[in-house]
């Protein structure tokens, strides 16, 4: 899978996602 | 390309003998089988993984006995409301959870040994219009149910005795969830597919709905069964039941999905499909542990799959005395539990 396919990749997605969803 | 490598790749020759039996216990006071299972027993500081079977009215518990017998410990009565399915709760010991209904979930209950006064008990942990239910880590139930206006989507938390504990909710998506998997490497995330063929994934602690993300219209009534994360990639085990066969991908009973959670967008990473000579309807239903699946066919027969090679191993024809009912997976070692119409439970390792 490559980034063009899937749109740019993070590592710490669970985080990023918790940080941005609404509480 | 990309068709290229998503084609299916079949083994030459399906070998039985992948699947050797070890041994087969039989309910002579069972004529439906409904679900089987494993569980942790522990009696008199002897601790064993001992097999859980189910028909509609009564769940009964089979202790290993010398020479690959088993020995029936206890069966609990359940009453009227038919048991629909045996709840695995894993890193559980002495706790069984069945639910009941009649079309859909009605009931959840807990089956258990209490030490205290020395009884096989039944316990009611929920009740409701309940749509799907899984046992995931640290002794916990999360649950679906539905009421005419809204959707709840709850954990209840259980004591080593069988104790509900604690409980919590889940912010619930507008599509009903049909199925759940926790997430392997990331500890708090819980994913689910719903009834329009969504993927969404929570946090646990938070109770957050992250997010949702479209699985494809070509895959309708997709069921998780497994997900992990792996390299800022969410891989979800899908299976199936109801696909439509393709040129690109054969007939596929399971797929994993690479998604990237951080733009939804997903690519196929694996097929999984029948084997030659059993197209058109596929599989009554199935199990997947770590990279292993199996299904019973509508043909009667057993398939087991590796997901991550695409490739069927294994196939066990229907046999001479019925046709397969079920197909589980113990929770340890290689062994597929495969059950028959009329309670008879035959145990492969695989």
């Amino acid at each position: 899978c490559s980034e063009s396919d899937l749109g740019p990749i993070s590592l710490n997605w669970f985080e990023e996602l918790s940080a941005e969803a609404p509480p | 390309d990309v068709a290229e490598q998503l084609t299916p790749v079949l083994l030459d020759g399906l070998r039985e003998e992948s699947l050797q039996l070890v041994s087969k216990l039989k309910d002579s006071s069972s004529s439906c089988a409904v679900d089987v299972s494993t569980v942790w027993w522990e009696a008199a500081g002897c601790r064993e993984l001992c097999v859980v079977t189910a028909c509609e009215s009564s769940v009964s518990l089979w202790k290993p006995l010398a020479s690959d017998h088993w020995g029936k410990v206890y069966t609990w009565q359940v009453g009227e409301i038919p048991v629909i399915q045996i709840v695995p709760l894993p890193d559980t010991c002495n706790l069984v959870c069945i639910a009941l209904g009649d079309l859909e979930i009605g009931e959840i209950r807990l089956l258990l040994y209490s030490s205290e006064n020395d009884l096989f008990k039944q316990s009611l942990v929920k009740t409701g219009n309940i749509k799907a239910v899984l046992g995931i880590k640290d002794r916990r139930l999360v649950s679906s149910s539905r009421t005419v206006q809204e959707q709840q989507v709850d954990i209840v938390s259980l004591s080593e005795t069988g104790r509900c504990k604690d409980g919590q909710t889940l912010m619930p998506p507008e599509e009903t969830v049909l199925a759940f998997a926790e997430v392997e490497g990331v500890r708090d995330a819980l994913v689910g597919t719903t009834a329009v063929n969504s993927i969404v994934i929570w946090n646990l602690k938070t109770g957050q709905l992250l997010k949702k993300m479209h699985v494809g219209y070509s895959y309708p009534a997709s069921i998780c069964h497994r997900a992990y994360s792996d390299s800022g990639l969410l891989f979800v085990v899908l299976s199936h039941p109801h696909a439509k066969e393709s040129e690109s991908c054969g007939n596929p009973a399971f797929r994993v999905v690479a998604f990237n959670p951080k733009t939804a967008r997903s690519t196929g990473v694996m097929f999984s499909s029948l084997p030659p000579g059993h197209a058109g309807r596929q599989y009554l239903e199935g199990d997947v542990k770590d990279a292993s699946a199996a299904a019973v066919l509508t043909s009667g027969a057993i398939a087991v799959w590796d997901l991550l090679l695409g490739q069927c191993t294994a196939l066990l024809p229907p046999d001479p005395e019925g046709s397969w009912a079920l197909a589980r997976w113990a929770t340890t070692n290689a062994c597929l539990l495969a059950g028959q119409q009329d309670g008879t439970v035959c145990l492969y390792q695989y």
